[in-house]
């Protein structure tokens, strides 16, 4: 699903 | 994290500091688009807001501090001790062209309508055109320093790789994020004829020339 929020990637 | 992320990552890492390196070896800046490092300093900054209050993991946090200083070490060294270098006559892309696109879509099409969001979204989008003002530098001048293009090549493989990460995350976890994705697109993209260049001349030895 789509990411929101936090970024987890560089 | 997977072998592509990680790779991409490093070979990030490695374009940043064989610039860094250059710059400060060769005491010179000569042939990089000081244009280019300021849109890098802007993504990285614009990027990295979250970097005290949402902490992922050590890795994730020493590497953006590692990306964010030695992007504006190197915007330092161009545009303050080794300004006398700059190429400031070739280096003449108009970055407005960039940013304001860039700021305008990401309050357009973003995934949530927060202001770390809205700056994440204008960070991808800047990204991907930000090396713009340095491919057009090289095709100025017509050829660019072995080393510059051995800094191209690193940088235009880590957004490639993380292509190839963002692939395998959606197959093996079903994750996709279509704005860093399509914005990755266009950013290799733009490496293409870069790309062959590289593998074609300075992979044989030769200087990167672009066809006067």
């Amino acid at each position: 699903g789509y990411m929101t929020g936090s970024h987890d990637e560089l | 994290m997977n072998v592509f992320r990680f790779l991409g990552d490093l070979s990030h890492l490695v374009a940043i500091v064989i610039l860094l390196l250059k710059i400060w070896k060769t005491r010179s800046c000569s042939g990089i688009s000081g244009r280019s490092q300021i849109l890098f300093a802007i993504v990285f900054t614009t990027r990295y807001l979250d970097l005290f209050s949402n902490f992922i993991s050590v890795y994730n946090t020493s590497m953006k501090i590692v990306y964010i200083t030695c992007s504006y070490a190197t915007v330092y060294l161009i545009y303050g001790k080794f300004k006398a270098t700059y190429d400031f006559n070739h280096d003449t892309f108009r970055i407005e062209f960039l940013l304001v696109p860039s700021a305008i879509l990401a309050f357009l099409v973003n995934h949530d309508f927060s202001p770390l969001e809205i700056l994440w979204t204008f960070s991808i989008y800047l990204e991907s055109v930000a090396i713009l003002p340095q491919l057009f530098l090289v095709s100025k001048t017509g050829e660019a320093e072995t080393i510059t293009s051995h800094y191209l090549f690193a940088l235009g493989s880590y957004r490639l790789l993380y292509l190839l990460n963002w692939l395998w995350r959606y197959f093996s976890q079903g994750f996709y994020d279509l704005i860093a994705l399509l914005s990755g697109i266009l950013q290799t993209v733009l490496y293409c004829d870069f790309f062959y260049l590289y593998i074609s001349k300075v992979l044989k030895g030769k200087k990167l020339s672009l066809p006067a």
